[in-house]
């Protein structure tokens, strides 16, 4: 799950 | 470091010139709000120094901003609160909350404010660019502040390429809002290149 990994920009 | 560039020729304008003719306190407005809504992660979650350290720096100096241009004489003096009117409560930040609402990919509070965010931020420069459009005579300064803060999204746009076939990176909602943010730049960009070319003083039509 990407979510898991969250939002990795600004 | 586009965006932070803007960040800080905006700061260094209202120092040097002691004066926020031309800057939309609205647009920054509006970016505390997309900050606040997108950088909710920092109490729980943590990517790198580099990332908490830049979300740290976007929060406090655009409220920074904010402040300085709304409360902090002799800056606030020159505030135009009648040009600087774009209804943003009504017209931007209504409609980004139901698109985060109805296009988040997932149903928790933190993937819907990211998603309002993405919505609102590719919007949030209209403010400025209306106040501008009403001057019609743009300040160098505030020219340079203008077009870093369109063109960081458009540098986006090519890390999103690369990040696609490098990582198989997949942003559907980052990759719209990014496109539909920098389309809103590219008539301001062809004034501003224009007047770059000719070594003349940016004049809106």
């Amino acid at each position: 799950d990407a979510r898991l990994v969250g939002h990795d920009e600004l | 470091m586009l965006h932070l560039m803007s960040i800080l020729l905006l700061l260094w304008k209202l120092k040097k010139s002691k004066s926020c003719v031309g800057i939309s306190c609205r647009m920054q407005e509006c970016y505390a709000i997309v900050f606040c809504l997108r950088y909710l992660d920092l109490f729980y979650q943590f990517i790198s120094v580099y990332n908490t350290a830049m979300k740290v720096v976007f929060i406090s100096s655009t409220f920074y901003l904010i402040f300085l241009m709304r409360f902090q004489p002799p800056v606030s003096a020159t505030y135009d609160r009648t040009a600087d009117s774009f209804p943003y409560e009504q017209y931007l930040l209504g409609p980004a909350a139901v698109l985060g609402f109805i296009s988040a990919e997932e149903w928790s509070i933190p993937e819907i404010f990211w998603t309002a965010s993405i919505w609102l931020e590719s919007v949030s420069i209209l403010p400025q660019l209306i106040l501008l459009q009403q001057l019609r005579e743009v300040e160098n300064l505030t020219a340079e502040f203008v077009a870093t803060m369109g063109a960081y999204r458009f540098f986006y746009i090519l890390n999103w390429i690369y990040r696609y076939f490098a990582e198989g990176y997949v942003n559907w909602i980052g990759w719209l809002g990014g496109i539909v943010q920098t389309g809103l730049y590219v008539d301001f960009f062809y004034y501003y290149a224009m007047s770059k070319w000719y070594g003349q003083k940016l004049v809106l039509p």
